[in-house]
């Protein structure tokens, strides 16, 4: 939104895109490898193991270096616009 | 290549797709080619054959939608997700989803189409001079009836080709209003609404009245995006307003000013400071024809591909060339084959996409694409007799000097209001007007006639007519009236239950002379047999259509009889049934019947 209104705090806007983008990278990253299949529900969060399998997994489907970590090519690259159907299917 | 699990794919090669809405941001004929294309990609390398249904069940029902639109999968706002499609099978299966909260294109900015004016809808040309200055959106300056307008080439001044920009004045989209232009001020649920409001609805899309009542009329359709309009912001699709105060200072252009991220912005009223009415102004938003061929893949039973340069990457990337990637051939192949019979015959509209890399053969089962065409009543504005009638001028306006008037042109009509062979003329009736096709189609078409010079006791608006032909006598049906004539001599009003039907008859909306002096009389999905000589339905009781005429769509507004074949006729579709009683024939009332 535009900053620095008449008064400062005065302008309330909310606007659809800011909520992906206050999310941390971690927060996001999860949330993506989620939505797109790459980590089941049940292991989000839980230990490092998983979502370094899962982001390796999702650097080989979008022919990144698969480093497994979270990276800013990858991180560029899931905030990249996209198809909605899960890149692994459940 | 990927196929789903379990290798999903569709066991019959004749697909069929329905188009179920339109988004705001493309006018519905870029929508219609860009998916046509689309399947084309597809149908080109595989023995598929696409063919689109304007009612019932179709195997890939494609819907725009915003946010959670119905399917469990919501989408999230501008950017991010932008479609997706469900793998091949009955139901949701098949079914093709596109966020309405992107910006849809053809992957190079906004399109504006024009309707009207004199170039035959072509887009406008930006930026374009007139009078001397330079317009980078379409602009109402040089008109009094605030129509925006815009140059369909670089210079208005030298080469004066100009038409419509799309707006809620001239038509509406969806809805249930055959796409008539809002009216108003219209009121809605007791109050007065002076332009588009997303009140009443959820799912944020603007609409309007088109009538001056809706709590009255019920009738409604939904606005078409400006060239201007916002997405984002707070004012999804309205439209910047120029000039805007921000901070004390007047802005007549997008800016970036007050933004760390330097993306373009506009307010939506005349002062931000007052009213925080703001949203993104437009950049070159996604390619509906690329991302529809990649959901349409996905629809056949491709699963994402990691080739980077295949159409089924999950990834969006404008391109203009050749979208399908041997891996994508590959893939579609793997699952249909390849394809055996010569290619399909080149469309024979000219593209709507200015790049010719990107055009592909049109499904020969597919009809041709609708061209650009008119709201119904091309009566833009307000008052009932100002059409945009005349070329932009500067002010004072002068007066037009040649360019069409919306009105005058028969191909600008969306749907007629009837249809009848009269002298071994087709008629087209619309509006008080009337066009006539010579029986043999050739020359051109002739009119408009007013219909009150010819038949003087009709009303403007029938419903349908039919001729005699044995005494040659002329039948007129409007709401629950009817009218004989005979030369020039007419009988009538008289009320359609003086023929036998039911007072709840509101219309009649066909009539086909049968055997025997026997004409059928239709209203919507139902049938009477009239005796002309008796002038009475030999039942009070209907038949319904379905029985004898399979295969024609429901609620079909429209039935004639011409060289011996059967029309029926729903939006800008006819489905035309031969004298075997089978549908032989569905095309466009404008192309195939006006010629146009």
């Amino acid at each position: 939104a535009p900053r620095g209104g008449p008064s400062p705090g005065s302008i309330l806007i909310t606007f659809p895109e800011e909520r992906t983008r206050t999310l941390t990278d971690q927060q996001f990253a999860e949330e993506y490898l989620l939505r797109y299949g790459y980590i089941p529900a049940g292991l989000l969060g839980q230990n490092h193991t998983s979502l370094k399998h899962a982001l390796k997994k999702l650097q080989r489907q979008l022919a990144l270096t698969q480093t497994g970590e979270l990276d800013s090519a990858t991180i560029e690259a899931m905030r990249a616009p996209r198809c909605g159907v899960p890149d692994v299917a459940p | 290549f990927q196929t789903f699990e379990g290798e999903l794919k569709w066991k019959h090669q004749n697909i069929t797709y329905r188009i179920q809405n339109y988004s705001p941001d493309l006018p519905p004929e870029v929508t219609d080619d860009a998916f046509q294309r689309a399947f084309a990609l597809w149908s080109k390398v595989t023995p598929l054959t696409f063919t689109r249904v304007s009612s019932g069940e179709a195997d890939i029902l494609i819907q725009f939608g915003t946010r959670e639109h119905g399917d469990g999968y919501p989408f999230d706002g501008k950017d991010g997700l932008l479609a997706h499609a469900f793998p091949p099978g009955p139901g949701i299966q098949g079914d093709a989803h596109f966020d309405d909260e992107e910006f849809w294109t053809l992957g190079k900015g906004v399109v504006v189409k024009t309707r009207f004016g004199n170039a035959d809808g072509a887009p406008c040309h930006f930026p374009f001079t007139f009078e001397g200055s330079s317009y980078s959106a379409c602009t109402t300056d040089g008109r009094s009836d605030g129509l925006h307008w815009c140059s369909t080439t670089a210079d208005y001044d030298k080469d004066r080709l100009y038409g419509f920009c799309p707006s809620e004045l001239l038509y509406t989209l969806d809805g249930n209003a055959n796409g008539d232009p809002c009216v108003f001020p219209f009121t809605f649920d007791g109050r007065s609404y002076t332009a588009c409001t997303t009140e009443g609805r959820s799912d944020g899309y603007r609409w309007c009245a088109t009538t001056a009542s809706y709590d009255q009329d019920k009738l409604y359709g939904f606005c078409p995006n400006r060239d201007t309009a916002v997405s984002g912001g707070n004012s999804q699709g309205e439209p910047c307003v120029f000039p805007f105060t921000f901070l004390n200072r007047e802005y007549s252009a997008c800016t970036s000013e007050g933004r760390s991220d330097g993306r373009l912005w506009c307010a939506t009223t005349d002062d931000f400071d007052r009213d925080h009415k703001w949203g993104f102004c437009q950049d070159r938003g996604y390619s509906l024809f690329l991302v529809a061929a990649h959901e349409f893949g996905h629809a056949l039973g491709l699963d994402h591909s990691s080739v980077p340069e295949a159409l089924m990457f999950p990834m969006y990337r404008f391109t203009e060339g050749p979208p399908l990637h041997e891996d994508d051939v590959k893939g579609i192949q793997h699952l249909y084959g390849s394809r055996t019979e010569p290619d399909p015959e080149p469309p024979t509209s000219s593209p709507l996409e200015p790049d010719s890399t990107t055009q592909f053969n049109a499904c020969p089962s597919v009809p041709p694409p609708a061209r650009p065409t008119g709201p119904p009543t091309a009566r833009p504005s307000a008052p009932p007799t100002a059409g945009p009638t005349g070329p932009p001028t500067a002010n004072p306006p002068v007066p037009p000097t040649g360019p069409l008037d919306p009105a005058d042109d028969a191909c600008g009509v969306l749907v007629f209001d009837a249809i009848a062979e009269i002298r071994g003329q087709l008629h087209f009736f619309k509006d008080g007007r009337y066009w006539r096709v010579p029986r043999d189609s050739k020359g051109p078409t002739q009119g408009p006639f007013l219909i009150a010079n010819t038949w003087s006791a009709l009303p403007p608006k029938l419903d349908s007519a039919f001729e005699d032909p044995l005494t040659k006598k002329l039948f007129f049906f409007s709401g629950q009236k009817m009218w004989v004539y005979t030369g020039q001599s007419v009988v009538g009003p008289r009320r359609l239950e003086k023929l036998g039907l039911h007072s709840r008859v509101q219309r009649i909306t066909g009539a086909i002379q049968h055997n025997g002096g026997k004409v059928l009389l239709f209203s919507q999905n139902q049938y009477w047999r009239l005796d002309v000589k008796k002038q009475k339905v030999d039942s009070r009781e209907p038949y319904p259509v379905e029985n004898m005429f399979p295969g024609v769509p429901e609620n079909t507004h429209d039935v004639f009889l011409y060289k011996g074949d059967t029309y029926f006729c729903q939006g800008i579709f006819f489905w035309r049934v031969n004298k075997e009683n089978k549908v032989d024939l569905v095309g466009y009332v404008t192309y195939d019947l006006l010629h146009c």
